[in-house]
C-alpha cells in the first residue's frame, strides 16, 4: 500500500513542477513559479497528510490562504493536470474554471489544453470570449422559452479559417 | 476522441429527446446564464454513474424534466435518460460503445451497455476497462470547486491520492 | 424584539421584489423575475426560519439550489442590495461579485449602481472590462516587482468624455 | 462622498506609506491576479474593525507588509496602519475625519480618530454615527461570497435580519 501511495506521490509531484512552471511563466518572469507536494510522514503515507505548496513568480513562501483568487485557481489546476497525466482518464471536463483568471492567466490555461488535446479530449464551458476563439468547436445552449427546454447548436470551427465564426450552426 | 455525442431524454431542462453534439478534441460549451451548460455537464456525468447529490438534486426523480408550468404530470410516466456515445479513436468508423443510464418511474436507476441491460458493477466495470474511474472523478471540475481543490486539507490531499492509485 | 424584526422584514421583502424585478426585467421579458421572502413563524420570527425564494422570468418554482451559478449570483445581489436600502451605509465594496455572471447581467448590475450612485458610494473590484467602463474613476493596482510591493495608480473617468480612458493617470 | 481616500502603511502587500484613492461615486479597482486588489478591500475592512480571521489571516501580525526576500525583520519594527479619511458629503471643503488603526509591534490594535488615541468602543460609536455597522457588515461582499449568501440556511438569514434591525 505504501509502495503504490509513492509510486503516484512520485509521480504526480513530478509532473506538478513542471505544468505549474509552464502555467506561471511569462516573458517578465521565464522561469515560472515553484509548487511541490510534501508528506507529513513517508513511510505510512495514508496515515499524515500531503501539504500542497505553490509559489508564483517573484514571491516568497506563503501558506496557500494567503494566495489570491486567481492564484489559488492556477494552482489547483496545475495540480488536477498533474494527477491527470498520472492516471489519464480519457476526457477532462471543466464548468467555468475561468471564472477568478484575469485575461493573461485565462490565455495561459487555453493554450496548455490546446497543446495537450492531442493527449486528451477537453470539454470546457466559459462565459468567457478567449475560450471560444481557440477552441475546436463550439456547443451553444440557449432556452427555449415557449418549452420550457434548453436547445443546442453545435459549431465546428475547424471549418473556418479565421478565429472569427460567423458561419451557419449545425441546428439540433 | 472519446465522447462524440449525448442522447439526452428529459434529463433535467431538456426536455423530449435531444442529440448534443459532436464534441471535437477541445469543445467549448457557450449560452447566457440559466441556459443550461451545466446541466449538459451533469448529463455526462450522470450517465457516467456520479451520484446525483454531486449533481444539485437530493432524488433522482428531480433529475427529470420538469414544465414551467405547475400541471404536475402522471408519476408513472416520469422517465429520463442519457445515453453517451463513446468511441475509441476519432477516425471515421472506429467501433462505438453505447453507455446508457436511465431513470425508472420507481424512481432507480437501470444501466445499460450496447442497448443490452447490465448490473451496475458490470457498467463501472466497462466504464473502467476505458480508463473512467468514477470514483476518483479526477476528470470532472463542477462549477465553483476549483479553488476548493487548491485549500483541501492534508488529510483530504492524501484521499484524493489514495483514490488515484 | 418581535415588532422591530417584522418591520425590517416588510421593509426588505417589499425592496426586494422591485430590486430583483428591475435586475431581471429585459427587452425579452419586460415583467422581470419575482423573489419574496417567507417566514416559518411569524409571532416569533427571530425563533424560525427565513426563507429566500427566487424566481427568475418564465421559470417555475423551484428551490434556490436548483438555480444556476449566474442566477444565484443575481438573486444574493438583489438581497443585498434590498437589506441595504433598509439600513443605509454610506458605502458598499463588492469584490468580483461578477464572477459568474455572463455579459447581459453584468450590464444589468452596472446599470443598477450607476443608477443608484447618488444614494451611496460604491466601490468594485473587477476583471472584466464592462465595470470599467461604466465606472466614474479608476483604481489600478499593480506590483511593483523589485521591491515586491503593491502600488496603486488612479485615474478619473469623467475628465473624458468617450468612454476610452487613454489619458494620464495621476501616478502616486 | 464617504470615502475619500485610504493611507496605508506595510499593510499586507503594500509597503511603505501609500495613499490610494481619490474615490468617486462609483469606482472600479483593476489589475491583474495577485496584484493585490482583495489586499486593498482588507485594508479598508481593516480600519473599520473587521476581525483579521475575515481578512485571510489568522493573527494580526500577518497582516504586516512582509518583503519576498527571507530576510528576518527586527520583529519590534513591525507596525502596520491604515486610515481612512471620511467626508461627510463630496462638496469640496466639508470637514473631514480620518479614521486611523494601526498594529503595534505587541500584536495588538491602536485606534485613533482625527488623529486622537480612543478605545476600540469610541471608534465603534464613531463609526455607527456614520452609520457604519460593522457587525452587520451588510455593505462589504469579499471575494467568493456572493453566491454564498442566495444559499445561506433559514436559520442565518433570520441572523442576518437580526443584526440589521
Ligand atoms: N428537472 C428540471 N426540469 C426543468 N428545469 C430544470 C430542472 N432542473 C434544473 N432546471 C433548470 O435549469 C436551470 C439551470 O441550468 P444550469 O445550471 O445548467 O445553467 P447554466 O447554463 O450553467 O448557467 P450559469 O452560466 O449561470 O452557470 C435552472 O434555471 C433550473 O430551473
Ligand atoms: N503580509 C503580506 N506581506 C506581503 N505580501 C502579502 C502579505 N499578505 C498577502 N500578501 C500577498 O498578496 C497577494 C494577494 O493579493 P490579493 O489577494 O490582493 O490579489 P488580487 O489582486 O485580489 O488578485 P485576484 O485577482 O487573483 O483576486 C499574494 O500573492 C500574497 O503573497
Ligand atoms: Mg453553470
Ligand atoms: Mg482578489
Amino acid at each position: 500500500r505504501a509502495k503504490t501511495f509513492n509510486k503516484a506521490f512520485g509521480a504526480i509531484d513530478t509532473a506538478l513542477k513542471t505544468i505549474y512552471r509552464d502555467l506561471t511563466k511569462s516573458s517578465k518572469h521565464p522561469l515560472g513559479g515553484n509548487a511541490y507536494l510534501s508528506l507529513d510522514d513517508s513511510d505510512e503515507p495514508y496515515l499524515g497528510g500531503l501539504k500542497y505548496n505553490a509559489m508564483p513568480p517573484m514571491k516568497r513562501f506563503r501558506d496557500m490562504e494567503h494566495l489570491s483568487g486567481g492564484e489559488k485557481t492556477v494552482a489547483a489546476l496545475a495540480l488536477l493536470f498533474a494527477i491527470h497525466s498520472f492516471k489519464p482518464a480519457p476526457f477532462f471536463v471543466m464548468d467555468e474554471v475561468d471564472a477568478a483568471l484575469d485575461n493573461v492567466n485565462v490565455l495561459k490555461v487555453c493554450n496548455y489544453i490546446r497543446q495537450r488535446s492531442g493527449d486528451f479530449q477537453c470539454i470546457v464551458i466559459s462565459l468567457k470570449d478567449m475560450f471560444y476563439e481557440l477552441s475546436e468547436s463550439l456547443i451553444g445552449v440557449c432556452r427555449d422559452v415557449g418549452v420550457g427546454s434548453s436547445k443546442t447548436l453545435s459549431l465546428d470551427l475547424t471549418k473556418y479559417d479565421q478565429i472569427e465564426p460567423e458561419g451557419e450552426g449545425e441546428k439540433r | 476522441m472519446p465522447v462524440k455525442h449525448l442522447e439526452v431524454e428529459n434529463f433535467k431542462s431538456y426536455s423530449g429527446s435531444q442529440t448534443i453534439g459532436p464534441f471535437k478534441d477541445f469543445t467549448c460549451v457557450v449560452g447566457p446564464n440559466g441556459a443550461g451548460k451545466s446541466n449538459l455537464m451533469d448529463a455526462l456525468s450522470f450517465v457516467l454513474g456520479v451520484n446525483q447529490k454531486d449533481l444539485r438534486s437530493s432524488k433522482l426523480q428531480e433529475l427529470i424534466f420538469r414544465p414551467p408550468s405547475q400541471k404536475p404530470t402522471d408519476p408513472t410516466k416520469l422517465k429520463a435518460s442519457v445515453t453517451l456515445v463513446y468511441a475509441d479513436s476519432f477516425d471515421a468508423g472506429s467501433p462505438e460503445t453505447r453507455f446508457t443510464r436511465e431513470i425508472t418511474p420507481k424512481g432507480s436507476s437501470e444501466y445499460k451497455v450496447n442497448k443490452k441491460k447490465v448490473t451496475k458493477e458490470n457498467y463501472e466495470a466497462a466504464l473502467s476497462d476505458i480508463n473512467v474511474l468514477v470514483k476518483a472523478r479526477n476528470f470532472l471540475v463542477f462549477q465553483g470547486d476549483v479553488e476548493g481543490i487548491a485549500r483541501k486539507t492534508p488529510k483530504q490531499l492524501v484521499d484524493m491520492l489514495e483514490n488515484i492509485s
